[in-house]
């Protein structure tokens, strides 16, 4: 995350490859499944041997035996609808919820986050020097309309997708942050509302970034989770 | 620091059966601690050239015998692994073949050999025992000929011959950078000789063989899991943690063997990429391959001859995610090259769909009968229903549909864990194994799917050109919450008190 600060995000997971490095970010949804981006894994039907889902841990390299650190294995894929650019991770083993993992809510189905609402992005990616690259860092967006939005992106925003503004400094997610939540604190709760995926520019300044709008998904993710 | 396991390899969840009952194997020995003590007790008994190795009672027992004995039958094993001693086992030969006990018994001008028990036709004075392993006629080196194994032959005109037995280095060779080398070198280009991949010492490392099912690291094999420029081991050498080794290179090396390769998207993991982009997903310019400025690296051109590595152009020349490509910016060493459009693997779009479907399914096709639905094979409006419907019976994920009982009542399917059912939309009538939307899925037409992976899946199925769904930037009023979305904030309070 560039222009982001160290923070705290218990349902942002770091997805881990064979070597054990760190490679996407992800949300959990509920005690078994995390969602992220489809850009993260190079097929929908690759063997997921080796690739682990780590939480509880603030640190992008976390010493072993850290406590609160909960390494699970992958144990399935599920690819979104068409378009969507999401997978849904189901995990070897539910994880355990405590004060450094939490759930985060899923929004209503076709829910619209209102312009102006504020939410936060999330992940241990590229700072491009602007932050600490050790820890998890947060950074605070504004939504904004898609309408807006298309002004600059000249109408190529569809509604499964949503938007947030470009700030003056460059602010957002950036390499190894894809994947991660894109957060909004509504009704007394966090809400992922958007998903992290790769953006022409990382954070690039008075430019408004485009996520994946979960709302539009929640349906399949509840199916997938159900079948 | 060489383990005894060394000179084993192993054959993973397997049983090695002797159909003759009167032989019996030894014993199992419950007080050994692990493979590798019991390594060391086979190992240097003459009449021991395998052992079971009982993962859940950690116990081993010692067989006097291997898969190339006589009477002798592999078989999968959910307790044990088998481990056999290499030289019975490997089909080439180290250095001079001196410890080989392999089953070839020709020589290399085909002419049968002598059995070493016997004096006729051509007499001599070795004297098979179980140390020189003179067994039955097969090519040994009983005096270090430096030629390797021979024999002596049964024709009168020729007293002895070698064998020909190729040595473990020639046996295979290495094409581009040896990711796919199985062959048995076990030795490093200075001699040293390989750690068991299986083993975290003398060295630690990430290459556990169970996380690595596709990069083959068998025993202490050289093998390249990390897209190195050529095949490596780590060594038993405490002072030296990992070492290339010295392998003959396959003909040309200008293209991987049997990569497809392709310039306007990429496949898998885009190690076939060809293309020209040039910058990472996020716009920033790639550095050249044969430049060090500026970042420093070990992937280039020249090494990786066959991975294309021209100019600044996005390549996956070590098996990550994606191609990707080392910036132009100082602060940022790798990137990925998302913006890539991967090639269409899935299934092309066999036909479309209206608003969500829910009108296929009233009818079964077939062939003749498509031809009469509209050319675009789109159905009719959905006020107009009629009876031409959609035949499309794979899922996006080209895996075909499971068939569905049409029974009027709800629908069941059993799933692995659960059991599902529904009442399907009236007119959805699930026909043989076409597409359908019964619950009125808003991304489409899907399926079960015959793949117990994949329990259902969307068709891929395009949406017809003159249906736009309604939009849904008119936000619904009231906003349900699932009990979630709490989080403590004080925790980075306690970050900053920590800093």
């Amino acid at each position: 995350v560039v222009g982001g600060h160290p923070g705290n995000s218990p349902w942002t997971v770091s997805l881990r490859n064979r070597q054990g490095q760190h490679f996407c970010g992800g949300s959990l949804v509920k005690e078994q499944w995390i969602l992220t981006a489809r850009q993260c894994f190079s097929s929908c039907h690759m063997p997921l041997t080796g690739y682990e889902v780590w939480l509880g841990t603030l640190f992008q390299n976390p010493q072993h035996g850290e406590p609160g650190l909960q390494r699970v294995p992958v144990a399935k894929m599920v690819c979104g609808p068409s378009g969507s650019q999401l997978v849904l991770l189901k995990l070897e083993r539910s994880v355990t919820l405590n004060q450094r993992v939490a759930l985060i809510c899923l929004p209503p189905e076709w829910y619209v986050v209102p312009p102006g609402t504020k939410c936060e992005i999330a992940g241990w990616g590229e700072t491009k020097g602007t932050g600490n690259d050790t820890v998890l860092n947060v950074a605070l967006l504004n939504v904004i309309s898609n309408q807006e939005c298309n002004i600059k992106h000249r109408g190529r925003v569809r509604e499964s997708e949503m938007c947030t503004d470009g700030l003056l400094a460059p602010v957002g997610a950036c390499e190894g942050d894809y994947g991660g939540p894109l957060a909004c604190f509504t009704h007394n709760c966090w809400v992922l509302e958007g998903i992290i995926i790769p953006n022409r520019v990382c954070a690039r300044s008075r430019w408004p970034a485009v996520f994946t709008r979960v709302s539009v998904f929640v349906d399949w993710i509840h199916k997938v989770m159900r079948l | 620091q060489r383990s005894p396991l060394n000179d084993f390899q192993v054959l993973r969840g397997t049983e090695l059966q002797h159909l003759l009952h009167a032989v019996v194997p030894g014993p199992w020995q419950e007080d050994v601690a692990d493979a590798e003590e019991c390594a060391g007790r086979c190992g240097p008994l003459l009449d021991c050239q395998a052992f079971h190795y009982n993962v859940s009672s950690h116990g081993c027992q010692l067989l006097p015998w291997t898969q190339h004995s006589p009477h002798t039958r592999l078989q999968r094993s959910g307790r044990c692994d088998l481990f056999q001693k290499k030289d019975y086992i490997r089909t080439c030969i180290m250095d001079n073949g001196v410890g080989y006990r392999g089953t070839v018994a020709t020589t290399v001008g085909g002419l049968p050999c002598q059995a070493w028990s016997h004096k006729f036709p051509n007499d001599h004075r070795y004297t098979p025992t179980l140390r020189n392993g003179l067994e039955e006629n097969f090519c040994r080196n009983p005096d270090g000929d430096p030629g390797g194994p021979w024999c002596y032959t049964t024709d009168p005109a020729v007293r002895f011959q070698s064998c020909g037995i190729k040595s473990c280095r020639e046996a295979a060779c290495v094409w581009c950078n040896g990711e796919d080398y199985r062959g048995a070198v076990d030795r490093t280009e200075s001699g040293r000789e390989c750690q068991r991949w299986d083993l975290q010492h003398p060295h630690q490392h990430p290459f556990e063989p169970s996380k690595f099912l596709d990069q083959g690291l068998d025993d202490n094999y050289c093998r390249n899991p990390d897209g190195s420029e050529r095949p490596w081991c780590y060594t038993t050498d405490p002072q030296l943690e990992r070492e290339f080794c010295d392998l003959p290179r396959c003909g040309s090396e200008a293209q991987p063997r049997h990569e497809a390769t392709t310039v306007s998207c990429f496949r898998g993991k885009g190690e076939g990429y060809r293309g020209t982009a040039n910058t990472t997903t996020a716009g920033v310019p790639c550095q050249r391959w044969d430049a060090q400025i500026p970042h420093q690296h070990r992937f280039t051109p020249e090494k990786y001859a066959c991975k294309d590595l021209r100019e600044n152009f996005c390549r996956n020349p070590d098996g990550s995610e994606a191609p990707w490509c080392f910036t132009l910016r100082p602060g940022m060493r790798v990137a990925f090259c998302y913006q890539i459009r991967r090639c269409a693997d899935d299934v092309r779009p066999q036909g479309e769909a209206r608003a969500w479907g829910l009108e296929l399914g009233l009818e079964a096709w077939n062939r003749r009968a498509r031809a009469r639905s509209r050319p675009d094979g789109c159905p009719h409006p959905p006020q107009t229903a009629t009876t031409a419907q959609g035949s499309s019976t794979a899922a996006r994920s080209a895996r075909p549909a499971r068939v569905s009982s049409a029974s009027a009542g709800p629908l069941r399917h059993r799933t692995s864990r659960s059991e599902f059912t529904f009442t399907p939309e009236p007119h959805a009538q699930l026909e043989e194994n076409f597409c359908r939307n019964p619950d009125g899925d808003s991304h489409g037409p899907w399926c079960y799917t015959m793949d117990p992976g994949t329990p259902f899946d969307y068709c891929a199925l395009r949406r017809c050109a003159d249906d736009q769904p309604p939009s849904i930037l008119d936000p619904p009023d009231q906003v349900q919450f699932e009990k979630c979305g709490k989080r403590v904030d004080r925790l980075d309070q306690r970050l900053s008190k920590l800093r």
